[in-house]
């Protein structure tokens, strides 16, 4: 081929609803093919060139800007539905690289980068003095936190023994003081009444997720843990996100309340708010 | 091949740079 034939890029707008469509999917992708931390949502589109490919179809490369929104990525809500995380909560955003391609109008994801970042503690503290920031995962006010939360949680459940899956997030709450958790949970094989080994549990071949956030307190009579889960009916994994999953109409079709599992005792789908 | 002067930049529409809007907040 002559030289220089076909490797002229299309201009487009980085708000071109056609540019916003491709930067959905990718969001929607990076969301559905994360089995860790929180579901993000779109907040800037940086960069889009639009490069023609052989045979046919157009790939999309997008820079993308994120924002870590308060649904865990095992909570089956649609993320048009999910709030962004807050400046004063910590903030945390994305960026990313992909390169989508539409062929015969759909949409196809394929290659996907992101990197996910906190916000600076000078721009929290700037919009929230005295707030609460993250706190690495591994302090270990945040370990014995999250290992009292779990102790409540299995002793308000009724039906399966929870084991944790990952923290989160952590945050040293100054006044009063105490350590705020989130961490995701999943149903085992043991009763939680009747366990002696949680070693010994495995999870539910048919996946049952949960979300815990709690707020512990060591300096109470008795190490108070206040704790509220949710747990989520099982999702399907999707291989590959269907060009349309981002539309409203999807979406709103899919948010509705979670119904109770079928195989536990619907007292165990909502724990807490427990205080021991 | 003769090309007249101008005739490109005249037609090719107006396209705003990028980035895009923000739509919530930036860090």
């Amino acid at each position: 081929a002559p030289p220089g034939l076909g490797l002229a890029y299309r201009e487009l707008n980085c708000d071109d609803p056609e540019t916003e469509q491709a930067a959905l999917v990718a969001v929607d992708y990076i969301n559905n093919h994360s089995s860790r931390g929180y579901k993000h949502t779109l907040n800037q589109i940086d960069k889009v060139k639009v490069w023609p490919r052989r045979p046919m179809g157009e790939v999309f490369e997008l820079e993308i800007d994120t924002l870590e929104t308060t649904c865990h990525v095992l909570d089956p809500t649609p993320v048009v539905n999910c709030p962004v995380r807050q400046l004063k909560e910590h903030a945390v955003e994305g960026d990313c690289d992909f390169r989508v391609l539409k062929q015969d109008g759909q949409f196809l994801v394929l290659f996907a980068k992101c990197h996910s970042s906190p916000d600076s503690a000078e721009d929290v503290l700037k919009v929230c003095p005295g707030c609460a920031l993250l706190a690495p995962l591994n302090d270990t006010r945040v370990v014995r936190a999250v290992e009292a939360a779990l102790t409540v949680v299995n002793a308000g459940s009724n039906g399966s023994y929870f084991q944790l899956l990952e923290v989160t997030r952590a945050q040293l709450v100054p006044l009063p003081p105490s350590t705020y958790v989130e961490f995701a949970v999943a149903a085992t094989d043991c009763i939680a009444k009747e366990v002696t080994d949680p070693a010994k549990c495995n999870l539910l071949a048919e996946k049952q997720y949960g979300f815990c956030k709690a707020t512990f307190n060591e300096k109470a009579v008795g190490d108070a843990a206040e704790v509220t889960c949710t747990v989520f009916q099982t999702q399907p994994m999707l291989l590959q996100p269907q060009p349309d999953t981002n539309t409203p109409t999807t979406g709103v079709a899919t948010a509705m309340p979670i119904p109770p599992s079928a195989n536990l005792p619907a007292a165990a789908m909502v724990v807490g708010p427990l205080v021991v | 091949t003769a090309v007249e002067p101008g005739m490109a930049a005249a037609t090719r529409p107006l396209v705003r740079p990028c980035p895009g809007r923000i739509r919530h907040f930036k860090i």
